[in-house]
This record gives structure tokens, C-alpha cells and sequence, in this order.
């Protein structure tokens, strides 16, 4: 049971320090038992130290930063777990420009291994969509939905994040 | 293993049959405050076996039913499916395509199907786990909860990773 | 001491009828006594219905409504309050671009009774402010502060949002 | 009555004297994630009076100092200045403009003044609550916190009514 716990964990702490450095590139995360010599009843610590800064209380952290700390365990999880699919709504809320197009590169990253659905009001995360659903109510209070693949559209090119990717 | 589509009829607010299709990558979902979203993401929730009407962010079940809008009267009945692709053979059951039904009646009574033939909870929640699909709080992150993932205490972490392993 | 509070009762639930109906036009909000023959004792409920939808309990509202209808709320304790100045943390992440328009509509509203600090990621909000504070954080860890009167930019005219105001 | 500027030195993210400039109508802060927003937000709760490190996001009311980067050493204290409007009077002191500082030292020592002269927290807190500003909590909704706004139980809420009336 120790070493099933101690495995499992040791590939979470190391896939959140990948997904970290992903989303903080020149920061670093780190996952901690809080009493090494008691794997078996240890808890468990993050640390999140974002790229220029100091290592402080997770409290401490802005918004944004709190949501890509708390996406890079998220993420390590699932890698860990191999879970086939995943859904997030509006994960994506607090992050500003740079964060939101780091936190699509760990999405393309895991793109291969997991499907995704994504509930977002952001822009860019729209245009990172291999298929598109968009929900609308009817003047009778009941929803509809209409899909759309981006391999169907027209403006493809005029999107830089998806020339990039 | 990956979702194929959901097909919500009489949830929350989706009173007509609505099918959301996925593909095997990104998932983006999109529109206007209050047009159903999160209730999608719910419904995929609530066809896992979801017991908790919290989940459906109510203190009564009977809540996720469609209950009415000035044109069109309430239903009866709530009903989702979920059709899975199983070409991996990740979950234990001879098909290559596996539909998991949930129906709610306004009496309370409640139904599963898998592929059509009722079911129990139990069996299908069964052969979800052996794909990786654990109860539904371990595929979804709902609105407004992703902060919540790093205010756990070391003692919950550890806990919450003593499950997942 | 029970008029001073239903005095104060009735100001606040007359002022959230305004304002939820700024900001969810065609919609209606009240606030209700839970028990209205004791006054001294009584729960306050609040009762909020979308434009075009039947009245639900307040957890089944979207995060987009649950946001304008807890703005709603602030807005009618300020102006009972005659509070002199306000601080409002990304209250606007969840608010889709129509429900933008209306909170800043409602912002607008109260601009000559009480000083607003909005902190936002939004670009409408940006665009509606008498005054701009850019905060930035230097390689050496260390926050600065430009700050921006619109009325000094070049780009009023170009800004729809801007021009009605 | 508004608020003309704060000046912040040595609270958290603010290592120099920053000064921020306010106007009478709607000021919108914007930057990208983790520059200190919603750190001036939070020096604002602190120098009106705020008593909870757990509304500065820690348990420690020292972490509110200037904890160093790798360019610039930690400070030994925090200051913080609010300059207040007071042309309309509605402060019962006879000044047009009203100065309120907070300091604390590593040490735990802390010190407020109104306009330059020492000062005991609860002279400042009666001449604020003449002016509708009651404790700080009262004037600002916190990152994230909008939401709970709506989530009080009917009693709870009528006695958040009761205080303020
Ligand atoms: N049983 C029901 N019958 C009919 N409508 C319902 C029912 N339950 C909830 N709704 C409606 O569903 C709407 C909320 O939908 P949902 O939470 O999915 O919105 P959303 O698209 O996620 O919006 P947001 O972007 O604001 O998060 C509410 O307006 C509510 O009135
Ligand atoms: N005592 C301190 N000394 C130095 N830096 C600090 C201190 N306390 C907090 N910080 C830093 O302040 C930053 C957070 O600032 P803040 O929460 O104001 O960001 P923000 O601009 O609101 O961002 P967001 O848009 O993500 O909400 C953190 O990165 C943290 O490291
Ligand atoms: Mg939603
Ligand atoms: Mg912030």
C-alpha cells in the first residue's frame, strides 16, 4: 500500500513539475511531503515559485497564478492517471493574455493522450478548438447547441494561434 | 476511449432532444451567460452516476428536470445519454461503441441503460472505474471550482492522492 | 430599532429592483422577508428571474447571472448606505460581453454618488474608465504604477463605448 | 468625500514608495496577472483598519511586508498612506484633506497617524464610520468573493442588513 501511494505519487510530483514549468517557464513547482520519513501518513505540500520571484505561502499568489499552480496538478493528475477525458469550465476566467496562450501550449501537450472539453469565454482558447460548440438560448428559455469544426472555416490563416499551431 | 457525444433531453434547461458531438481532441464550448454551458457539463456529471444534487447545484435531484419557460410547459422527465467511442477496448465490455443512459422521473424514480438494456448504477460505474473514469468529480472541474484545488490542507491532499492511486 | 431596520430594508430592497433591472432588462429581482409578520426576526431572501425565464432557486442561475444579481445586491446596499467609495476585485471574469455593457451601464449610473476602484482584465471596462492604472512588475520583483486619464488619450472617438458616455 | 491617492511602501509587492492617483469617478486598475493589483486592493482594507491576515490572503500579518527578490533585499517594515478628499466635509475633522497611515515593523510594532500625527486605530475607525466608511470589509469585494455575496442563508443575510443599517 506504501509503495503504491509512493509510485503514484512520485509520478504526480514529477509530472507537476513538468506542467509547471510549462505554464510558469523559468519558475518552478514542487510537490512536498510535509514528513518524509512517514510516507505512509505524510501530507502533502505545493510549492509554486513563480520565474523572478521568491518561493512564498501558496496564499500569496495572484488569481492567475493560483489558477495555472492549481491546472499544473490538475494536469499531473490526469497524466498519472491516464484518465481518457477531462472537463473544465471556464478554468481559464483569470488569466490574462500570456497565461491564457501558456496554459493552450500545456492543452496541445496533452492533445494526444486526453480529450478535452473546455467550457471558455476567451478568445484565443476559441481559436485553439479542433471542434467548436456554441450554446445559445431561444426566446422559449430552452438551449440549443450548433457545432462547428475549425477544419470547416474560412478564416483559419487570419488566426495566429492556429498558424502556430 | 474518448466521448463521442452527449444527448441531453428534459435536462435543465435543453427541454428539446440536443446532441452535443465531440471529436477525440479540444473541445471548446462557447456562448452568451445563462444559455446552458455548465448545464452540459452537468449533464455529463449527472449520467456518471452523479448522487449529489450539489454537483446540480441544488438540494433537490428532481431540480434537473426541465421545469418550464413561458412557451413551453414543464416535463416529466429528464433523460441523458452519453455515447462512448470503445475502439481501445478500454472499457471491459464487447462493444465498440457504448451508450450509458440516466432518466429522472418527477416521482423520483430513476433508470440506467447501457446500450439499451436497463442497468444499475453499480455496473456501469464498475466498468467506467476499469477505464479510468472514476466517479464523476475525478473528470470534471466545475465553474468556479479550480481555485479549490490548492486550498486543501496537506492531511486532504495527501487523502485526495491516496484515492486517485 | 425594527423601522430603522425595515426603513433600511425597504431602501435596499427598492434599490435592488433597480438595479437588477439595469442589469438583466426585461428580468426581475426582489428581495423578500421570509417571514413578513416578524419583522424583528425575519430572513431576507432574494428572488432573481433572467428576462424571458420562470423564477428558479438562486443556485440554478449561471455564473454570469449569479455575478449581476450579487452586483445587483452591492450596488442597492451602497446607494442605501450613501458609501463614498467602492473596491471591486475582477467582479467582471464571469460577465459575458451584453452583461458587460449593462454592469458598466450600472457603474455609470452611480458615477456621481460614488468613486469606483474596479481592478479588471476586460477591455470594455478599460475603455469606460475616467482614469487608468496600469500596474506593471519589474525583473527585480518590484510593482510600478503608470497611471492614464482617458481624457489625455487620442483614441476617445474610436471608442464606441466611450462616445455614449 | 473620496479617495485622492494611496501610497504604498514596503507592502508586499511594493519594495519603492509607489503612489497611486485616483479620481473622483470610475478608476479602473489593469496589468497583467501576479504585478500587485490586487495588492493595492489589499492596502487599502489594511490601512483602514483591517485586522485578518486572512484578508491579505495569509496567516501572518507580517507577510505583508516586502519579503525581497533576488535584486533587492526584504524590508523591515510596511507603510501604507491613504489621502482622503475631504472638501465636502463629511469627515468630522477640519481638514479639506485627510491623510490616514499604518506601519508595521517586523517586530510586530505598528503605528497609525492622521495627517502626520500618532494616532490609536479606533479615533481613525470612528472618524471613517462617520463618513459611511465602516471596517474595511465594507468597501471592498475581494478577488473571487463576489459569488459568496449570494450564497448567505436567509438569517445570515439579514444580519449583514442589520449591521449596515
Ligand atoms: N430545470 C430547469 N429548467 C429550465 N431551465 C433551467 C433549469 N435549471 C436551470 N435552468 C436554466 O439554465 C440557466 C443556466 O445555465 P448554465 O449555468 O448552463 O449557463 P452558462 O451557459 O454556463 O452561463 P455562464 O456563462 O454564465 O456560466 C439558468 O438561466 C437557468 O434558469
Ligand atoms: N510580502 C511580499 N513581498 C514581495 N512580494 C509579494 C509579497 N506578498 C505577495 N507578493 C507578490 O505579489 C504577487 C501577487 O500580486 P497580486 O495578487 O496583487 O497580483 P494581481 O495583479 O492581482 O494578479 P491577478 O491578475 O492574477 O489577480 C505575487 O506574485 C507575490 O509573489
Ligand atoms: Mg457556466
Ligand atoms: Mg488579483
Amino acid at each position: 500500500i506504501v509503495e503504491v501511494f509512493s509510485d503514484f505519487y512520485r509520478q504526480v510530483a514529477d509530472s507537476f513539475e513538468q506542467c509547471f514549468a510549462t505554464l510558469f517557464p523559468g519558475g518552478q513547482g514542487r510537490m512536498r511531503l510535509t514528513e518524509p520519513d512517514d510516507p505512509l501518513g505524510s501530507g502533502v505540500e505545493i510549492e509554486a515559485r513563480p520565474a523572478g520571484k521568491h518561493l512564498r505561502k501558496l496564499g500569496l499568489l495572484s488569481g492567475g497564478e493560483r489558477s495555472l499552480t492549481a491546472l499544473a496538478l490538475v494536469f499531473a493528475m490526469l497524466r498519472s492517471q491516464s484518465t481518457p477525458f477531462f472537463v473544465l469550465d471556464e478554468v481559464d476566467a483569470a488569466l490574462d493574455d500570456v497565461n491564457l496562450i501558456r496554459f493552450l501550449r500545456l492543452t496541445e501537450e496533452f492533445r494526444s493522450e486526453i480529450q478535452l472539453l473546455l467550457i471558455s469565454h476567451q478568445k484565443r482558447t476559441m481559436e485553439a478548438a479542433d471542434c467548436l460548440l456554441g450554446v445559445s438560448m431561444s426566446s422559449s428559455g430552452n438551449s440549443r447547441v450548433i457545432s462547428e469544426r475549425p477544419g470547416e472555416r474560412v478564416d483559419v490563416a487570419s488566426n495566429p494561434s492556429r498558424a502556430a499551431g | 476511449m474518448f466521448l463521442k457525444s452527449v444527448t441531453l433531453k428534459g435536462f435543465k434547461s435543453f427541454a428539446e432532444t440536443t446532441a452535443v458531438d465531440f471529436v477525440p481532441g479540444l473541445n471548446v464550448v462557447v456562448g452568451p451567460n445563462g444559455t446552458g454551458k455548465s448545464n452540459i457539463v452537468e449533464s455529463i456529471a449527472w449520467v456518471l452516476g452523479s448522487q449529489s444534487p450539489t454537483s446540480m447545484r441544488s438540494n433537490q435531484m428532481a431540480d434537473v428536470i426541465f421545469s418550464g419557460s413561458h412557451s413551453k410547459p414543464a416535463l416529466g422527465r429528464a433523460e441523458v445519454v452519453l455515447t462512448l467511442c470503445n475502439e481501445d477496448g478500454r472499457l471491459p465490455i464487447d462493444f465498440p461503441e457504448v451508450a450509458i443512459s440516466r432518466s429522472l422521473f418527477r416521482s423520483g424514480e430513476s433508470a440506467y441503460a447501457l446500450n439499451g438494456a436497463p442497468s444499475r448504477l453499480g455496473d456501469i460505474a464498475e466498468i467506467l472505474a476499469a477505464a479510468g473514469v472514476g466517479r464523476h468529480r475525478h473528470v470534471i472541474v466545475s465553474q468556479g471550482r479550480i481555485d479549490a484545488m490548492l486550498s486543501a490542507k496537506p492531511a486532504e491532499r495527501r487523502s485526495i492522492l491516496e484515492e486517485a492511486a
